[in-house]
């Protein structure tokens, strides 16, 4: 799966997630990334979510819509970021990565999987990770 | 306002002789969406730009170098999201198109659905002229590789799938 969070010079937010789904997988399975809230999702009163992972159990906590609802109630990307992988992985024992962004431009990529490749470019700075803590 | 652009290229395992070709593809697709960023371009544009990118790079699972299904064929599901409205547009399960988030950011611009899937998604895009490519030029060796070894009989399903996620 590839995804990608943005915000602009006028400070609106997109995302967009593209994926060939999971190796061997049944014909017609479809996991969460063309699923609204689960494999992506965009508000400019919030922030954007792009997300990758075990499909079945992104889409049985909502997973991106879930980090906005924690960023909504006051708490930074990353930490929501963090709440809501932990929730993912201790209710119903999935693991996956998301990047976020808010509206004034602040960013996180962040992964309960062992890895996650994630670039992220911002004031001429470009940053990079693999492994946790890059 | 300080514009930037988040991409990811997948949480599956990544081994390690491909770890770095895993970075640099990231690294493209973030710096070709953030110089649309500074030159005023908006922020659905930056993230289709980056999706579609990573989707011609063969390394990751989508578009060009997407894993394949029980019969070996290629499925793709994608989504774009636009902040300022919550429209959004998404294609499931559809085939032969090198580029699916292009799909779905026309099926959220040219129709009032949210999601179009399989052959609807197929017959959506020939009616927008986006050009059908043979599934065997979006199958790469690395995807052929992993079908034929997860078909093996003495595979166990478990550890096939364990880390290896969309």
């Amino acid at each position: 799966t590839v995804g990608a969070v943005a915000v602009d010079l006028e400070g609106n937010v997109a995302c967009a997630t593209s994926t060939g789904g999971m190796t061997n997988k049944m014909e017609g399975r479809v996991g969460d990334t063309p699923c609204v809230g689960c494999g992506g999702y965009a508000d400019n009163h919030i922030g954007a979510v792009s997300s990758t992972g075990h499909g079945e159990t992104i889409m049985k906590v909502t997973l991106s819509r879930l980090i906005l609802f924690h960023m909504e109630q006051g708490k930074s990307p990353e930490e929501a970021s963090d709440e809501a992988l932990a929730y993912m992985k201790e209710r119903v024992h999935g693991l996956g990565g998301v990047v976020v962004v808010d509206p004034k431009g602040v960013w996180s990529a962040h992964f309960s999987s062992l890895q996650m490749s994630w670039a992220a470019a911002q004031q001429e700075q470009l940053h990079y990770g693999l492994y946790h803590g890059e | 306002m300080l514009p930037v652009v988040v991409v990811h290229g997948g949480a599956g395992h990544i081994p390690k002789d491909r770890a770095e070709i895993s970075y640099v593809g990231v690294k493209e697709a973030a710096r070709a969406a953030y110089s649309i960023l500074r030159s005023g371009g908006s922020a659905m544009d930056a993230v289709v730009e980056a999706v579609a990118m990573l989707e011609n790079n063969p390394v990751y699972n989508a578009g060009r170098g997407s894993v394949l299904n029980v019969k070996g064929e290629v499925e793709m599901d994608a989504l774009v999201m636009d902040g300022r409205t919550l429209a959004s547009g998404a294609v499931s399960a559809v085939r032969r198109v090198a580029n699916p988030i292009r799909l779905a950011r026309l099926v959220m611009e040219k129709t009032s659905h949210l999601c179009l899937t399989a052959e609807g998604a197929s017959q959506f895009a020939r009616t927008m002229g986006v050009p059908e490519v043979p599934e065997e030029s979006m199958i790469t060796d690395y995807a052929r590789m992993r079908w034929k070894k997860n078909l093996d009989p003495d595979t166990n399903p478990m550890e096939c799938q364990t880390g290896k996620m969309g």
